[in-house]
């Protein structure tokens, strides 16, 4: 598998799933879908030719440098691997970004960021992972704040979650959290998707044109 | 004040999460 341009192979074509599966599988439509095929080819063709999501290309196409590891980063594109390979192909790029759609079920956005916040696996978030977390956003960005302020804020934010202060938070728990603070799935909506297939008609076109 | 601060809401910021980068062209 390599990179062709999409004017010859589509998604149909190469063996990356049937775009009507996938869009019943997803909130995606089938346009939606083949509009997403010109976003992953060009993701998959910009450093390794091999037609693969790989760590380095996820990272150039998120920040303009394949070098820039992120924490938070490396976490979406774990989660996006699905196969557990090392590699995202495109068939987990749709059911991952589709998570992310404005349209998708509230339940499995919520599901999602809790496999993304249960950075070790274990089933719960714990608390020693959320403050973790804190300190990865603070070392990204430019806001200082003291120990006991991250302290303080780890506390209150884990002592709300965790209702039944056992330490540790668990699926339940993280759903009546979120449904009382909206604002811990922000991340979890991405609007472009909404658009997907007027920021890549391309493919579409060509679809049409060759029908 | 920190007590009102959401460490999750905080953590959702991460341009990490930031996929709508993935659509710039």
């Amino acid at each position: 598998m390599g990179c062709a341009s999409s004017s010859q192979f589509g998604p149909r074509a190469v063996g990356h799933g049937d775009p009507a599966v996938l869009a019943s599988d997803t909130s995606f439509t089938v346009n939606e879908v083949e509009a997403l095929y010109e976003l992953y080819r060009r993701m998959s063709c910009s450093i390794i030719k091999d037609g693969l999501i790989h760590k380095e290309e996820f990272q150039l196409a998120m920040f303009r440098n394949s070098k820039k590891a992120n924490f938070f980063a490396d976490r979406v594109f774990d989660l996006f691997d699905l196969k557990r390979n090392g590699v995202i192909d495109f068939e987990e790029f749709v059911r991952s970004l589709s998570v992310f759609h404005p349209r998708a079920p509230t339940s499995e956005k919520t599901a999602f960021a809790f496999k993304l916040y249960d950075l070790r696996g274990t089933g719960y978030i714990e608390k020693e992972e959320l403050r973790e977390m804190v300190l990865a956003l603070l070392d990204e960005s430019d806001l200082c704040l003291s120990d006991s302020v991250v302290e303080a804020i780890v506390d209150n934010t884990f002592n709300q979650a965790d209702s039944n202060g056992d330490g540790k938070i668990d699926p339940e728990e993280w759903k009546e959290f979120v449904k009382k603070n909206p604002a811990a799935l922000r991340n979890m909506s991405l609007p472009y998707l909404q658009d997907i297939t007027l920021a890549f008609p391309s493919f579409i076109m060509r679809s049409e044109a060759n029908d | 004040k920190p007590e009102s601060m959401n460490a999750f809401a905080l953590i959702s910021r991460s341009q990490g999460f930031n996929l709508g980068n993935l659509f710039e062209k």
